[in-house]
């Protein structure tokens, strides 16, 4: 494990605490966007059906586990939990789901690397993890004042990506034959989606003002 | 890590 993967997995775990922090102590969840939250539950429970038939390392099923965990259990907050679900902007968070899905299986369906069930299921993964943050950035523009937390949260997802292709740049370059194109393709594309919303953050953090994007 | 299914990413 060379130095960015680390880093772009301690940035995913802090952007998952950050948000459970905000949700468990603040008792709110305005400003996130349950749809988001509920692609990346689908994210991980497509992408981690190999928890059971593999074992990589300690460290990765652990990461899983808590990956897995963290997701549902932000999704069942927010849908479920009596005071939580009270600051919950529905009205707001109107992006389908399917929209994003649908396309994803299929592209999945026909460009993969091995067609065999697990092999296409972790393919639409990384296919809809690329898109999932999308209704949270429509909900983060709907909304005037986005909160420090949900900012962070936001911000340390795409830091995540961003990380994660440095990890990519710094393998291909040490490990014999390490190429994976729909892994990287999806994570550029993942990783450009939040180009917007970096100008915007840093812009805020330079002057000193709220954080608020554009309309 | 050779395009064989072994996935040792997040």
């Amino acid at each position: 494990m060379n130095i960015f993967r680390l880093a772009g997995d301690m940035t995913h775990l802090a952007s998952v605490l950050v948000l459970l922090l905000k949700i468990h102590t603040i008792k709110s969840c305005a400003g996130v966007s349950l749809k988001t939250q509920e692609l990346y539950a689908l994210v991980f429970a497509t992408r981690y059906l190999d928890i059971v038939t593999d074992f990589i390392s300690v460290y990765n099923t652990v990461m899983k586990l808590i990956f897995l965990g963290s997701s549902f259990s932000i999704v069942w907050y927010i849908r479920h939990h009596r005071v939580v679900r009270r600051s919950y902007d529905k009205d707001q968070d109107t992006f389908r789901h399917y929209l994003l899905m649908i396309p994803c299986m299929l592209l999945a369906l026909f460009v993969h690397e091995k067609f065999t069930f697990k092999e296409v299921m972790w393919t639409f993964s990384l296919y809809l993890e690329a898109v999932a943050i999308l209704p949270q950035l429509v909900l983060l523009q709907r909304t005037r004042n986005i909160d420090n937390l949900t900012g962070q949260y936001v911000f340390l997802l795409g830091a995540y990506r961003g990380l994660y292709i440095f990890n990519w740049i710094y393998r291909y370059f040490t490990e014999p034959h390490f190429v994976h194109w729909i892994t990287w393709i999806a994570g550029v594309v993942q990783t450009l989606l939040y180009a917007d919303f970096f100008y915007y953050y840093f812009e805020s953090w330079k002057n000193n003002v709220r954080l608020q994007l554009p309309a | 890590t050779d395009g064989e299914s072994t996935h040792d990413e997040l």
